[in-house]
């Protein structure tokens, strides 16, 4: 099945 | 020192009861543009973003910047203690220990006033980037509501395509599937009930309907919920407020197959 993504992959740091 | 008047406590409570179940340590940083607040659930899948601004507030003062590290069962425990007619007033000192709620009846002569012992919170805020999304929906709250409700029913999992024949929620589960098609609609005697759809590119993407439910707890809050969405990127699902403020989810779209 599919994995769930992470949002800091997406979004950066500050 | 910060001072800000909301006319609607209730406005606030219903913000704190949207969040509470995703994130419960956050800093509500607050300057003279108004009281925002970023936080992931633990799991790092969904992204809070709250933007209260300071045209909501009246009168609104804040110096410095403030951050304040609040425990959402607490705030909720004490915002409990206002009633949904009630003036709030949140007040904190430059360096503040706690936060101060006073809660005014607009009708009668109570004041309630409470406070909460604040938290150090070692927060990381994520950059966001603008993005131009593909696809962006603009349909009612309620309706996006029920949709993920009846889906989850069946599976953990929505996947959310958006084409030229309209926005499909489409899930498969073990007992069997479910698909609710959506096409742009203008209804003018309830503009409320419009569904709205503006596409460049079409999209699909799978998302946890886990986390879409949750982030509906904040369909009291506006009567129409916008959802932008681009392939590989988080979705945003936006319930706007009155004097540009807002609430946003980003929820990480499910990766692979």
């Amino acid at each position: 099945g599919a994995g769930q993504g992470n949002i800091m992959s997406f979004f950066g740091k500050k | 020192m910060l001072e800000a008047r909301l006319e609607q406590a209730n406005l606030f409570k219903k913000v704190v009861d949207a969040i509470k179940d995703l994130v419960q340590d956050c800093n509500f940083d607050c300057n003279d543009s108004g009281i925002a607040l970023q936080a992931m659930d633990n799991s790092h899948v969904a992204l809070v973003s709250m933007m209260l601004r300071s045209e909501s507030f009246a009168p609104f003062r804040c110096d410095r910047n403030i951050a304040l590290g609040i425990n959402l069962t607490s705030l909720t425990k004490v915002l409990k203690c206002a009633q949904s007619d009630d003036i709030l007033t949140l007040k904190a000192e430059d360096a503040p220990d706690v936060v101060e709620l006073v809660f005014e009846s607009a009708e009668s002569d109570r004041i309630s006033e409470y406070s909460i012992k604040l938290m150090d919170i070692d927060q990381e805020h994520l950059g966001i980037p603008e993005t131009d999304y593909g696809a962006t929906i603009s349909m009612p709250a309620a309706e996006f509501q029920r949709i993920c409700r009846d889906l989850i029913a069946l599976s953990e999992s929505v996947s959310i395509e958006c084409s030229k024949e309209g926005v499909k929620f489409a899930c498969q589960g073990d007992i069997g599937s479910g698909a609710v098609t959506l096409r742009q609609h203008t209804n003018v005697d309830k503009p409320e009930m419009n569904v709205e759809i503006n596409m460049s590119e079409p999209v699909s993407l799978t998302f946890s309907l886990k986390y879409l439910v949750n982030f509906c707890k904040a369909s009291g809050l506006s009567n129409q919920v916008r959802l932008c969405l681009s392939n590989e990127v988080p979705l945003l699902v936006e319930y706007s407020l009155a004097n540009n403020s807002h609430l946003r989810f980003y929820l990480a779209p499910k990766i692979g197959d």
